[in-house]
């Protein structure tokens, strides 16, 4: 089974916003 | 054939042919006659004129073929001859032929460092100790272990009236030195300069006050240094550079006047001088293709066994290592391109939520994964596994 690319956009950065990689 | 490597390629020790260093060469002579003008020399006059340049010429139409010196009036005084070679040589031996009665004493000297200091090769004189100080040579050559300056019997003259001085580098060196292994030999027969000083004439008395009865003049021609241009073993010709120097057509991985240090890159080992059985070539660095500067490492070439001591710098195409061998940190080597393409380092590519760090495993990618995340570049979920909304856990398991 190959599992899909995890979307980027379904992470919720509120409590990491230090850790969000530069798009 | 290419005198410096062999059938198949490999390097090979090779020296240029012996020649006659001096030919053509200016001669410096410390007296000339001719200025002013006398009657039997006229130095502004083509016809009476005896310059020093006849003494290296090739020979021709000129009707005076021997250089003169002044009349002089006082012995022993000593009229030197100066020969630049242009370059370093390795002399084989030094004959100068006398138009007259040849001199009684006359000293060789040589220069290693063009003209600044001169160390003596010989002595010619039936005076040794009076006009230099020294015993006459041994019949069997030098006493001491090395080479060294003696003092042979003044040059004959000849039945013709003139007379020649000839010196074999031999002459003064021990027997059963042999040039390629022996640094003090290679020391002694290496010039750049060579000076006759030409001290007494032969017909005046042999007596300390030395007063000369009557005129004299030196009469030379034929001043001959045969040797071989000095390339330590690196380059069989010598050849002229674009300012007229002469220079070593230097083979091997060396370069200078002489052959005497390796070219940039062709560092992996030291330079060595050539020897007959083993060319000592300069070997460049082992960069994978990937940089065009290296250094020498003498620590490491003594850890390699002499084997390699040549170390990489600046390796491009995001190689690293001694040998730009390994690709740096943040790529892995792909497999599907040689070391020294410049595509063989990849670059890791993790995924920035999924990936642990930035940082793959160097032979296969393998990006390092937070739990639940798979993929190369851990851009997946692990079977079982599916994506959360947090960037801290990505993959949770699938209730």
């Amino acid at each position: 089974e190959v599992m899909p690319t995890l979307d980027m956009a379904l992470f919720d950065w509120t409590d990491y916003e230090d850790l969000k990689p530069e798009v | 054939a290419d005198p410096c490597h062999d059938e198949g390629g490999a390097p090979r020790g090779c020296v240029p042919g012996l020649v006659n260093a001096a030919l053509g060469r200016e001669v410096l002579a410390s007296s000339t006659c001719g200025r002013p003008a006398t009657r039997a020399c006229d130095a502004s006059d083509p016809r009476r004129a005896h310059p020093a340049a006849l003494l290296t010429s090739a020979g021709g139409t000129a009707s005076p073929v021997c250089w003169r010196s002044d009349s002089l009036t006082q012995a022993p005084l000593n009229v030197t001859l100066t020969v630049p070679l242009g370059k370093a040589f390795e002399l084989v031996f030094v004959s100068l032929r006398f138009c007259s009665t040849p001199p009684t004493s006359v000293a060789l000297l040589k220069s290693q460092d063009h003209g600044r200091s001169w160390v003596p090769l010989g002595f010619f004189s039936s005076r040794c100790g009076l006009d230099y100080g020294r015993l006459p040579a041994p019949t069997n050559g030098p006493a001491g272990p090395g080479p060294e300056a003696l003092c042979f019997p003044e040059p004959q003259a000849q039945p013709d009236g003139g007379g020649l001085l000839a010196f074999s580098v031999q002459d003064g060196s021990p027997p059963g030195l042999d040039l390629d292994s022996s640094p003090v030999l290679q020391d002694w027969v290496t010039a750049t300069d060579i000076r006759v000083v030409l001290t007494r004439p032969a017909m005046l008395g042999y007596t300390r006050d030395s007063a000369a009865m009557a005129p004299y003049a030196y009469s030379a021609t034929e001043l001959q240094v045969g040797g071989r241009c000095k390339c330590n073993g690196h380059a069989s010709q010598c050849l002229q550079d674009t300012q007229g120097h002469l220079i070593c057509d230097c083979r091997h991985g060396t370069e200078g006047a002489d052959c005497s240090r390796c070219k940039p890159f062709y560092c992996d080992r030291p330079w060595q001088r050539a020897t007959a059985w083993e060319a000592h070539a300069c070997l460049a660095c082992d960069c994978n293709g990937h940089a065009r500067r290296c250094r020498f490492n003498m620590e490491l070439y003594r850890l390699s066994g002499r084997h390699s001591g040549g170390v990489c710098l600046n390796c491009r195409h995001n190689t690293a290592g001694r040998h730009c061998h390994y690709c740096r940190e943040g790529f892995y080597r792909d497999p599907g391109h040689a070391l020294s393409d410049r595509r063989a380092c990849r670059a890791c590519d993790c995924h920035p939520v999924g990936a642990a760090g930035k940082t793959c495993n160097q032979t296969t990618g393998q990006c390092p994964c937070k739990d639940g995340v798979t993929g190369l570049t851990c851009n997946r979920c692990a079977p079982g596994f599916q994506q959360s909304r947090s960037p801290v856990a990505p993959c949770v398991k699938t209730p």
